[in-house]
């Protein structure tokens, strides 16, 4: 479903430059979900915004079922990204005016869903995560691995085929750790493509293969033998 | 130096009240380092808040160095913050408008110390958790686990007596995790007191006894036998 050939992303230019991917390859298929491991600053997120078409490569392609990225224009990307890709953000990227099944059913919502139903896979997705009792709160007024949830929730509403997730249990215990990548485990078993960052081994342990990357390459990869 | 003395937390009122704490009992001496386990949702974070008199407990009593919070007006807290409290919250907090060493050097500044000698210090800081490099970039520039140490060196800085962490390894590869945590222990050797809260067993290891929060009340605790 997703692939990534030869990926490069450079940040500012001549003496300011940083290279955040020098050049990765990276193939996910639907009913795989593949694990990315790193030191912090080794381009992890780089990776996850690009492959999701938040962020542009500085080189290389980016091709989602079949759609190259690059060749689609911004409305097209735009669509793509709220129907197909379920995103879970490192810092959550809630938003604070809405409660919390609100924040999930949003993108559904977006994308032409009635509210009604929306709001009932809202409350479905918040169960799952162990939220149900805190949809009608407000981002402030949950702790910080109540959001994470959230954010984790909404990536997973709806036909997602793509579900990108950084670091979603960096602010859960282990317990809620575990029933979070029960939950995503389950999601891309029932056909969807999962790519997870996280610097847990026990949770890449739940992934099909797993990908070392280390200042913006892929130094190591365990699993199949395929990139 | 820190004394947490039945300690209760409530949010909102009749059906719709949440008792974020329960009774809490704590604490924590120079030179000790003392960890925070809990489920996501336990209380820690809200520990933390009511411990650097950020939060105000809805009943109970709270004492730093001798001075019992709930006496003091609001001017006396703010600078007993500035001056002996450093503090690492769990979403970060930088401002986006100043640089990693501005960031690092805002709280010194603010307490009367020169521009330059405060710069030094942050410099000196940010090179301590691996981020030298990186002093002139914006928070919106940096990786999540770059933001997280930004936020760590910050709290470091000056003679701080109490070092409040909320989860200041969530964002961190398991290497960068043990290189903070060294730095955190030497600043509680050097004569501060430091709470942590992290769901990382390892990280908890670091500490001189582990404190566990269920449902806002203290269930168990390792090490020493007081509370
Ligand atoms: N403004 C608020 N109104 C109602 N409930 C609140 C509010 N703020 C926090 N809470 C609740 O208080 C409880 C404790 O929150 P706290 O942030 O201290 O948990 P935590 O142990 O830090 O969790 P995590 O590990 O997820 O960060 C949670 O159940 C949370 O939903
Ligand atoms: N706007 C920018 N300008 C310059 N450098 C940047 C910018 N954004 C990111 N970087 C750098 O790109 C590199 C990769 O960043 P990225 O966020 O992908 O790392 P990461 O592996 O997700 O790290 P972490 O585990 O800490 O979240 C880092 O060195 C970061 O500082
Ligand atoms: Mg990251
Ligand atoms: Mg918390």
């Amino acid at each position: 479903l997703l692939t990534l050939e030869g990926v490069r992303r450079v940040h500012g230019s001549g003496a300011r430059e940083v290279v955040a991917l020098d050049g990765v390859d990276l193939t996910v298929r639907l009913g795989e979900l593949v694990a990315v491991m790193g030191p912090s600053g080794s381009g992890k997120s780089t990776l996850l915004n690009v492959a999701g078409g938040l962020d542009t490569p500085t080189s290389g392609t980016v091709t989602i079922a079949g759609d190259v990225l690059s060749e689609m224009d911004a409305k097209g990307r735009a669509a793509l990204r709220r129907k197909r890709i379920g995103y879970v953000f490192q810092d959550f990227n809630l938003i604070p005016a809405l409660t919390a099944a609100e924040n999930v059913s949003l993108p559904r919502e977006l994308d032409g869903v009635p509210a009604r139903r929306a709001r009932t896979e809202a409350k479905a997705a918040l169960a799952e995560v162990g939220l149900e009792k805190q949809a009608r709160r407000f981002p402030d007024e949950l702790s910080g691995g109540q959001q994470q949830r959230v954010a984790i929730a909404r990536a997973l509403v709806g036909p997602r085929r793509l579900v990108l997730a950084d670091e979603p249990t960096g602010a859960l215990d282990s317990v809620t750790g575990e029933a979070v990548m029960r939950v995503l485990r389950a999601r891309v078993d029932a056909g969807a493509a999962g790519l997870l960052v996280t610097h847990e081994p026990r949770f890449a342990a739940w992934a099909d293969r797993t990908v070392f990357l280390r200042d913006g390459t892929v130094v190591d990869s365990t699993g199949t033998d395929e990139p």
